[in-house]
């Protein structure tokens, strides 16, 4: 399971759709200040499921969408879609089947219309790709437009984001996971509290 | 569960602070421990106790990790990145400008040390340092020759400036 | 008090921001202003209100600072600082790498800042980038040749190599 | 009015003496990490009276003294002397008098014997120099012994904490002046809370 992919369109400073394919061992990002290397890392953590403005840099969940510049008019939406490649195992994986609590999801993630989702993650019937999706490609997106309303969709079909959580679930990633150092913030596990350094250690167990 | 923070504590000890563990790798040399912290009643708490990390760069004696140099925190931390890491993988990892308080000597150390990560994970790596960008596979550049517009090229390392800046004839 | 107070916001909030200030010197232009935050019954007490900055790259409208990148941030802070230092300078200013986030063009428009402050104050320059070491009228080099234990010793701009390590003929 | 020297002496990892001339008008300090480049900076600070050892990255005062290497024992004492020239000036300067306050120093800076010290700092007195020092040279220093003990010098006479802090009144330089900007620090004007940004403003007022 690799992620071979990112597609970014109207999200900060990305107006025009574009995309980055990421097939070498170690791909390197190089620009100069300003130019919008570190808006590709929060466009990352926010497909994973961010809700935090803050830790997007911004003051509100809107200073996502492509603000305008001194020749474009703002955007209407901003988009994001991350491709993993999710090959058949040969192996089949023993996975945990996790219960799922019921509480009703945050009215963000509601479906457009306001029906419930019925998931595309089927984490027990599906053991044989790393995630629990029957498909060789799975494309995580999300979108959200200048009024406020936003979804997620799994291979173009409205999840909610718990689904996108639980699709996630044990693979190491997510929107805060140890795998995605921010700008500034390398040191952060040093300078962290001894019990904060516990929490990030858990999240690996 | 209480079991499985033990065996992922132990498991990133040993990474990290181990005779073939990431520190020694970073600094070659010196000693690295993480260790539990005791509750007030003096006791090592396995779910409650905090993580406490202590690091001795080859010849120093650092008292607590406070006293360490930028590049010392950023090495150390780096090298308890990837001895997490290497207990549980992720597909992949995003280091932004992780080399900023790095010098020469210890960017080649940390591009070399991704080597060995490379069969389970890839790595996304944004950076100013020449250095770094010779170790990469690939190189995205984002320009704004639009001001305002990011707009991505492809780049190889000699068409990227000493000052970051993508040249002209990268910019189809 | 209130009357010096005011005064002193009054000028650094046009050498920060003014046309001719160090905002738009060290960005080539945008704009940028100092602001006093009202209280909670809407007026500005010259006595107690916040001081909220505003800072617009050119071509760019960013809502609030957060939204500006690292190396933006940097050249802003460094902008705002000049400005403070303008309005009451100081015999001296030492600065520790504050140079890590930028490129190189960055780094060029940084140093060339410094120039119109040299008549009333020097400056002290901790740096691991060439082009700022080139800047400098003198360099010290500190080396750790005996591990742990810190030497200085004088070195030219060509003696420091490109990791920033001193080489063998600079220490005598 | 110019920091022409510095001379370190036990302090950090400066085991022994060691003196930077700053005759240049940039003077720039290189070197690898972890050379001692940023211990420098931290002996300004001491000298100039910082009193937190948390902010010269210490855990307690007594770790400014060296605390011994592979090939050497620990110090016995830290010492840092800074040298400015003072020259008289072609016009006098009209300085307030500030009113001294009575309360007592804290005992850090007692004279060893526990007399009260005459302060050399004459404000009123010296009105064609920048320093309120009759002399063309300030030195002034700070040491601390393992046992506790410290003091604070001004050409060679002992002072009071409260007399150092009193010969820069008014000149932009201190500890925690907006002059000294440490490692990772520079964009701390940003990140700060408004009313911490007005202070900064105020000190320069
Ligand atoms: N919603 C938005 N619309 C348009 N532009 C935006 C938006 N949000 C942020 N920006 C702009 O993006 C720029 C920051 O980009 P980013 O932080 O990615 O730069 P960077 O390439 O990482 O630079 P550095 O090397 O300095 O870290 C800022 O100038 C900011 O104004
Ligand atoms: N009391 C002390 N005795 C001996 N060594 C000390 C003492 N206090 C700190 N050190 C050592 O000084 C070193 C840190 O030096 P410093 O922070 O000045 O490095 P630097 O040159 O600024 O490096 P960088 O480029 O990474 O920022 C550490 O390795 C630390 O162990
Ligand atoms: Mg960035
Ligand atoms: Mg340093």
């Amino acid at each position: 399971m690799r992620l071979s992919r990112l597609t970014l369109s109207g999200f900060k400073s990305f107006a025009d759709p574009t995309d980055f394919r990421f097939d070498a061992p170690i791909t390197g990002i190089v620009g100069p200040n300003g130019c919008g290397k570190s808006n590709v890392v929060d466009a990352i953590k926010w497909v994973l499921g961010e809700r935090s403005a803050k830790s997007l840099r911004g003051g509100a969940m809107l200073d996502v969408i492509f603000a305008g510049s001194a020749s474009r008019k703002p955007g209407g939406h901003a988009s994001v879609t991350l491709t993993f490649d999710n090959p058949r195992l040969a192996v089949p994986i023993d996975r945990d089947i996790p219960e799922i609590s019921t509480e009703a999801e945050p009215a963000e993630t509601m479906d457009v219309e306001g029906a419930s989702i019925d998931g595309p993650v089927q984490r027990d019937a599906v053991r044989d790709r790393l995630l629990p999706v029957d498909a060789d490609e799975v494309q995580v997106e999300r979108r959200l437009w200048a009024d406020g309303r936003s979804e997620y969709l799994v291979n173009g079909r409205k999840v909610r984001l718990r689904d996108v959580r639980e699709l996630f679930l044990d693979t190491g990633i997510g929107n805060d996971a140890y795998c995605i150092i921010e700008q500034g913030k390398v040191d952060a596990m040093l300078r962290a509290h001894p019990v904060e350094r516990r929490s990030i250690l858990e999240e690996a167990a | 569960s209480r079991r499985r923070f033990k065996a992922t504590f132990e498991a990133v000890r040993d990474q990290f602070g181990g005779q073939e563990g990431m520190f020694r790798r970073l600094f070659g040399g010196g000693s690295a421990d993480l260790f539990l912290v005791p509750m007030e009643n003096g006791e090592i708490d396995w779910l409650e106790s905090g993580v406490e990390i202590r690091a001795k760069p080859p010849g120093k004696e650092p008292r607590v990790i406070s006293q360490l140099s930028g590049g010392e925190k950023t090495m150390t931390a780096v090298a308890l990145l990837m001895a997490i890491f290497r207990s549980k993988p992720s597909p992949f990892c995003i280091l932004d400008e992780v080399d900023a308080a790095l010098d020469e000597a210890n960017v080649e150390r940390f591009t070399k040390a991704l080597g060995p990560f490379l069969d389970r994970s890839h790595f996304i790596v944004i950076t100013h340092h020449k250095r770094t960008m010779q170790a990469c596979h690939e190189l995205h550049g984002v320009t704004m020759a639009e001001r305002g517009v990011s707009r991505r090229v492809t780049v190889r390392v000699d068409q990227v400036g000493a000052d970051g800046r993508i040249r002209e004839d990268a910019l189809e």
